[in-house]
């Protein structure tokens, strides 16, 4: 029986956007990230969960590194005149935390008691993201440590199987 | 130079869930994902995006086989006492539409390129999740065989390079 959870990774490098209330209409998820890319801004994660059908709009999470806070910073307001957001969020305190393997897919479990290992330590889990090879949480970075070590211990990891990007 | 992006998928079999307002404290998403394994639900994406900070909640995104919902309808009785909820949204309108590529990562403009030649075809980006090999937007079902011939070409992506999973 393949384990399903082969590796670990943890990225404290990156920092998290939140662009809140961008009208939900064609064209304006397009032009967020053409504004960011012709800065040359490198995204990793983007997340847009779902529209709020009170005032049709939805919120674009998304994560750069954290040396590209500048860059995006001049951006700022060419994305207010173009997606009118009602707000913006910048969370500096983030950890990325990942299991992965190949044998994720179809194992309802494997979520599950990843969420759990981190309730059980009363870390909270600001962000969750999936791919079938792949379950990333955001943590605060006070917390990555830990996470990383009861998960590792969690999952039957070595430490050969931790990828670390320092922060 | 390789082709950055090198296939597409095309998933028309699953329901999206919103589980919305859930308490923002450790403990919540562990057991969400719980009360979905023990009942044998299989999930494909999850996707929790922000916490409010006006009322300290997250909403939790998630999308299953359409074949489950009728499973996922016999625990919602018990998620609502253990979350308490402000509410449900169930969509069966969606299919979930990908570009993979193992050249993807930090290529600004791929993701901007995908969501611009949707709008370009008024196509509503319904959610968006990212890994570093590939970005899944949720379309409408209507738009998705409009969408695959799309990005097919702007891709240069030939019919092989196609998965369709009718729903
Ligand atoms: C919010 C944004 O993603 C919008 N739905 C779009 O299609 O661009
Ligand atoms: C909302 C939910 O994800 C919560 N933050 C938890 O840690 O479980």
């Amino acid at each position: 029986l393949h384990k399903p959870v082969t590796g670990l990774a943890c990225d404290s490098s990156q920092v998290r956007i939140v662009i809140c209330d961008v009208p939900d209409k064609p064209g304006n998820a397009g032009r967020l990230f053409s504004l960011l890319a012709n800065k040359g801004l490198s995204v990793d994660m983007i997340i847009q969960s779902y529209a709020r059908s009170s005032n049709n709009t939805n919120d674009i999470a998304f994560t750069i590194d954290k040396t590209d806070l500048p860059k995006f910073n001049e951006v700022v307001g060419e994305l207010k005149n173009e997606l009118n957001p009602s707000n913006f969020h910048i969370d500096e305190d983030i950890a990325k935390v990942s299991i992965v393997g190949a044998g994720m897919i179809d194992r309802p479990g494997i979520a599950a008691k990843m969420f759990e290992t981190l309730a059980q330590l009363e870390i909270n889990i600001k962000m969750i993201s999936t791919s079938e090879i792949k379950i990333s949480c955001l943590v605060e970075k006070a917390h990555a440590k830990e996470a990383v070590a009861a998960l590792c211990s969690v999952f039957e990891l070595d430490g050969a199987a931790v990828a670390d990007v320092k922060g």
